[in-house]
C-alpha cells in the first residue's frame, strides 16, 4: 500500500488536507476578485452605482467551507447517479474518489461541479474495466458527447495519472474470512453475512466523508465493522494482535513427553501496534460518523455565489 | 524538461520517440497518445498504462519516469530501453548462452510476479514487449492490455494476449482466467529462446489451438475437468500429449529441470499450471550454470 | 512478505459466493482457484 499512488499521492493528515483546501480557495479567490475588479475596470462606464452595489453583494467568492459543502453536495449527486446507473460499487466508488481528488486540486471556482459530474463517472467506467461507450453513456445520463468528453484530460492529469483505488470492500471479504480463522467457533457465520451487507453500506456512505484521504482502507474497514459490532471487532482484534506475535515451535527436545511446544515470543519486524490500531480505528470512526450535511438551500446560495462571479456581466 | 528527437516507432494509439531529460540529460522515451484516434475520449490502452505503470516500480518492469500533457497529447515519459528479446532471439549473429537464456527467465519472471503479487495481469507478454536496459536487465513493458486481477464475477473478454503466445483457456474462449495465461506465455517465450524459433506459431486462431495440441496433446476432462465443455472443444483434433522423450529430442539443450519448470508453465489445466513463485522457485533456478550477470550478457 | 499477517483456512471459510463458483463449470475449466481470490483479499485486507 505504501507503494500504491494512493498512499504516496492522496494520504494527508487532518491539517494537511484543510491546508491544501484553504490554499486551493485562496487560489481561486485570488483570481476571481481580480477578474471582477477587471470586469468593473472594463466596464466602469456602462455600471451604475447600483449595479456595482448589486457586483458587490452577489458575486461573492466562495470561502473554503462553503466550497467543501458544494464539493460534498455534489459528491453525493455523482454517487447517486453512478448508482442510479446501476454500476458495479468499485465503479461508484472511483467514481467519488476522483471527484473529491479532482476538487482538492481545482476549485469549484474554476470549474464548477455540474460540468465534471459525468466525466468523471464516464472516466471511472473506464479505469475500472467497465468501459461504456462515450454514445451509450450520453444516451444514459441525457449529458452530450462534448460535455462528457471535454474535461477528461483536465481530470485525469488533476489525479495525477492515478487512477488505480484501494477501496475497503475487498478488505471487508478480507476480514470476513480471517475471522472465521481467527474467531473459529465462536461466531455465527449467518449473522457474518448480515453484518458484511450493513457494514458495505456503511463503507460506501463513508467515501463521501474524507476517510479515503485520511485513513487506509483496512483501517476504513474495520471502522465500518466497529460501527456495525463494536463487540465482535473488539473481541477479532484483541484475539489477533493484541499479544505479541509468536511462532510456536515444537521444542528441539526429542524426548516425547518434553514434546509441549515452545512459545518463542518472536515480535515481527513489523509488528501491529495494537492499542495505536485502536486508537486509529476510533478516529476513522469519528469521522464516519460526522458526514456533511448540506441542505439544497445552502448548495443554492453557494451555486448562486458562484454563478455571479463567474457571470457579473448578468447581474 | 524534455525533447523529442527521433521517432522510434507508431502504433495504433501512440507515437513512440526518444528523447532527453534536459535536467538531468537522461536518455528517456516518450510516448505521446494520440487522442483523436479514439472516439470515446482517451483510449483504454493508454488508460490502463497509466493506471497500472503509476502503481508498480520494481526493476524488471518499465519506469514510468513522468506523464504531461502537450499540445492536448498525453504523453508517457518511460526509461529508455534501446532493444528487446525478439530483436536478440532473431538476430542469428547474436549468440547466447544457456546461462544468459537462465537470466532472462529469471529477471521476466520476477518482473510479473511483481506485477501479480499487485493483483496485476499483463495479458500481452511476448519477447517484444520484454525489453532490455543498457545494463542488460530485462524490463517487462506495454501494459496496454493489463487489468487488475477480476474479482470473481467479473466476466473477462478472451480475445488477449498475441496469438502464438496465448494460453489454451484463452484459445477455447474462457472468460474467468487468472494470472495463469501471463505464465502460459512466458513458457512459451521460455521454449522460443531454447529453440530459437516460435514455438507454436498458429496461423490463425483456429490454427493456434492446433498447432498447440498437436504439440502438447488435446487436453481431457482427466487431465482438464470442464475443458470438454467449451463450446470450441468438441471440433478439436485429438492429439496425445508428448513423451519426455520427445521434448528431450524437441530441446535437446534443455536440463530435466528446465524441461521440468518449462512444462510446468506450460501445463494445459490452469488450476494446475505454475504460478510465478513456483516458477521462480524451481530447480532450474538453482542448478549450474548460474543465470549470467546481466550487465556481461552481450 | 518473510511474515503474511495471516493464515489462509480454506476449509473454516463459510463463503457460500466463493464456493458456489467452484461448482460452475466455466470457472473452473478457466483456471479459477478458490486460493487465488481468498489469498487476494486477504493480502488487501492486511494491506
Amino acid at each position: 500500500f505504501r507503494s500504491s499512488s494512493q498512499y504516496r499521492l492522496w494520504s494527508f493528515t487532518k491539517e494537511q488536507l484543510d491546508t491544501k483546501r484553504v490554499d486551493t480557495n485562496a487560489h481561486a479567490v485570488a483570481a476571481i476578485e481580480e477578474k471582477l475588479t477587471m470586469f468593473k475596470k472594463d466596464y466602469a462606464s456602462d455600471i451604475s452605482e447600483e449595479d456595482a452595489k448589486m457586483i458587490n453583494e452577489k458575486a461573492i467568492p466562495l470561502t473554503a467551507e462553503e466550497e467543501l459543502k458544494l464539493v460534498d453536495f455534489y459528491a453525493k449527486k455523482v454517487q447517486g447517479i453512478a448508482q442510479h446507473l446501476n454500476l458495479p460499487t468499485e465503479v461508484v466508488s472511483s467514481a467519488l474518489i476522483f471527484f473529491k481528488r479532482f476538487y482538492l486540486e481545482n476549485s469549484v471556482m474554476e470549474i464548477d461541479p455540474k460540468t465534471i459530474v459525468h466525466t468523471i463517472i464516464f472516466l471511472a467506467c473506464k479505469s475500472e474495466n467497465y468501459f461504456i461507450s462515450v454514445d451509450s453513456f450520453s444516451k444514459k445520463t441525457k449529458a452530450s458527447r462534448d460535455t462528457i468528453l471535454k474535461y477528461e484530460f483536465r481530470i485525469l492529469e488533476s489525479l495525477k495519472f492515478s487512477l488505480l483505488c484501494h477501496h475497503p470492500f475487498k478488505p471487508l471479504h478480507g476480514f470476513f474470512l480471517d475471522i472465521q480463522n481467527v474467531l473459529h467457533g465462536k461466531v455465527d457465520v449467518k449473522y457474518m453475512g448480515e453484518i458484511y451487507t450493513k457494514t458495505k453500506k456503511r463503507i460506501s456512505d463513508a467515501l463521501l466523508t474524507d476517510v479515503a484521504f485520511l485513513f487506509t482502507p483496512p483501517q476504513i474497514t474495520l471502522a465500518a465493522l466497529s460501527l456495525e459490532d463494536e463487540q465482535l471487532t473488539e473481541k477479532y482484534l484483541e484475539t489477533k494482535f493484541s499479544n505479541t506475535d509468536t511462532i510456536i515451535e515444537a521444542s528441539k527436545d526429542t524426548n516425547e513427553k518434553d514434546k509441549d511446544s515452545e512459545v518463542i515470543k518472536e515480535d515481527r519486524p513489523d509488528k501491529i501496534n495494537y492499542i495505536l490500531l485502536l486508537s486509529l480505528i476510533d478516529q476513522c470512526k469519528e469521522v464516519m460518523s460526522n458526514p456533511s450535511q448540506v441542505s439544497m438551500e445552502e448548495a443554492k446560495s453557494s451555486a448562486a455565489k458562484l454563478y455571479f462571479c463567474n457571470h457579473p456581466m448578468n447581474i | 524538461e524534455y525533447t523529442k528527437e527521433k521517432k522510434v516507432g507508431e502504433g495504433t494509439y501512440a507515437v513512440v520517440y526518444l528523447g532527453t531529460k534536459q535536467s538531468t540529460g537522461r536518455k528517456i522515451a516518450i510516448k505521446e497518445i494520440k487522442t483523436s484516434e479514439f472516439k470515446d475520449g482517451l483510449d483504454m490502452s493508454a488508460i490502463r498504462e497509466v493506471k497500472y505503470l503509476q502503481e508498480i516500480n520494481h526493476i524488471n518492469v518499465i519506469e514510468l519516469v513522468d506523464i504531461f500533457m502537450a499540445y492536448n497529447n498525453l504523453n508517457l515519459v518511460l526509461e529508455y530501453l534501446p532493444t528487446d528479446l525478439e530483436v536478440v532471439i532473431k538476430d542469428q549473429n547474436i549468440l547466447f548462452t544457456p546461462a544468459d537464456i537462465k537470466s532472462w527467465m529469471l529477471m521476466t519472471l520476477r518482473g510479473v510476479y511483481h506485477c501479480h503479487r499487485n493483483f496485476i495481469l499483463h495479458r500481452d507478454l511476448k519477447p517484444n514487449n520484454l525489453l532490455i536496459s543498457p545494463d542488460g536487465q530485462i524490463k517487462v513493458a506495454d501494459f496496454g492490455l493489463a487489468r487488475a486481477i477480476p474479482a470473481p464475477y467479473d466476466v473477462l473478454t478472451s480475445n488477449v494476449v498475441t496469438r502464438w503466445y496465448r494460453a489454451p483457456e484463452l484459445l477455447l474462449g474462457a472468460k474467468h482466467y487468472t494470472s495463469a495465461v501471463d505464465v502460459w506465455s512466458l513458457g512459451i517465450i521460455f521454449a522460443e529462446l531454447m529453440l530459437r524459433i516460435p514455438y507454436l506459431p498458429g496461423q490463425n486462431d483456429v490454427d493456434q489451438i492446433d498447432v498447440t495440441f498437436r504439440a502438447l496433446g488435446t487436453p481431457t476432462d482427466k487431465d482438464w475437468p470442464g475443458v470438454s465443455k467449451f463450446s470450441t472443444y468438441t471440433q478439436l483434433q485429438t492429439y496425445p500429449p508428448p513423451s519426455r522423450d520427445e521434448l528431450r529430442k524437441r530441446f535437446i539443450a534443455a536440463s530435466e529441470n528446465a524441461l521440468d519448470l518449462m512444462s510446468g508453465m506450460l501445463t494445459m489445466n490452469p488450476q494446475k499450471r505454475w504460478t510465478t513463485i513456483q516458477c521462480l522457485q524451481s530447480e532450474y533456478f538453482t542448478e549450474l550454470p548460474p543465470p549470467s550477470d546481466p550487465s556481461t550478457i552481450k | 512478505d518473510p511474515f503474511k499477517r495471516y493464515i489462509m483456512n480454506e476449509i473454516v471459510y463459510e463463503d457460500p459466493f466463493i464456493k458456489d463458483l467452484t461448482k460452475k463449470n466455466e470457472y473452473i475449466a478457466s483456471g479459477f482457484r478458490t486460493d487465488f481470490v481468498y489469498d487476494r483479499l486477504l493480502t488487501e485486507a492486511f494491506m
